[in-house]
């Protein structure tokens, strides 16, 4: 099973 | 006050056309030196990142930096109005809740003008690190298009795999599987039609279908698209956009569970 990881869990907000 | 001028407004089109599908909305921060914007999808899954230099424009002019919240939908409408070979200025005063597009064709007989809203948008900004990236593929952006299009048949999923040999687009689904290797060109006469790799490590990595057929929207501004990718961090697919700057979409791999 492949789960999506979302953007937010590599960059940090600016 | 703003305005920016490009002779060759088929290129805002085209950008246009790279990012709508993905976004509904998105706001365009314009400044000293030129048009960005940055933003993600609704799932978050994937970012745009839009630059397009003042220096590009054929005139820029930005006293005060101005967000302007568009609906890409309305956007879309408006440039459907030029024609491809029509000049293009885009106009707003400080502070200003609307923007203005205004087209002449190139024998200067016909200008029209169209003024558009702008919304204000809460817009989450991620601050993307400058990385070296273990892979480095650059490709002819036909091909890779053609390549997404191909494996979407056959999964949700697309395996990339990068050595120095060359680099594999995998899918598996239902129907059977997929395997679509290409080495590096070794005779290079049309630079456009190269593929090159830079490596430092190899790296394979799983990306949604969905989302890289919606950043091949993006092929009819460059004949080339660099992919950069490191272990388990986001995929850079990058398209330059003429002598003006480029569009980098980010896809989020995705993890086995």
């Amino acid at each position: 099973v492949e789960e999506q990881n979302e953007m937010n869990s590599f960059y940090q907000k600016s | 006050m703003f305005e920016a001028r490009l002779v060759q407004s088929s290129i805002f089109k085209k950008v246009l056309e790279a990012i709508k599908e993905l976004l509904n909305e998105a706001t365009f921060d314009c400044s000293d030196s030129g048009i960005q914007l940055q933003a993600m999808d609704s799932s978050h899954v994937s970012l745009v990142s839009l630059n397009l230099r003042s220096d590009g424009f054929d005139q820029y002019r930005c006293d005060r930096n101005l967000s302007m919240g568009i609906n890409l939908a309305s956007m879309t409408k408006i440039m459907k109005c030029a024609g491809n070979d029509d000049i293009m200025t885009m106009k707003a005063q400080d502070n200003a809740d609307s923007v203005t597009f205004m087209f002449e064709s190139p024998n200067q007989e016909k200008m029209s003008d169209y003024e558009m809203k702008l919304m204000n948008l809460d817009q989450e900004h991620l601050g993307i690190p400058e990385t070296d990236y273990s892979c480095v593929i650059k490709l002819p952006s036909a091909e890779f298009a053609r390549i997404c299009r191909d494996l979407s048949q056959f999964g949700e999923s697309v395996v990339i795999s990068c050595t120095k040999e060359g680099v594999k687009f995998s899918a598996a689904g239902d129907i059977g599987s997929a395997n679509i290797k290409l080495a590096q060109t070794a005779n290079v006469d049309k630079e456009d039609e190269a593929v090159s790799i830079e490596m430092q490590e190899k790296v394979s990595l799983t990306f949604a279908c969905r989302y890289l057929n919606y950043f091949t929207k993006a092929t009819p501004l460059s004949p080339q698209v660099c992919l950069s990718m490191s272990a388990e961090v986001p995929l850079v697919v990058e398209y330059k956009i003429g002598e003006i700057g480029h569009i980098r979409y980010y896809l989020a791999p995705k993890i086995e569970e």
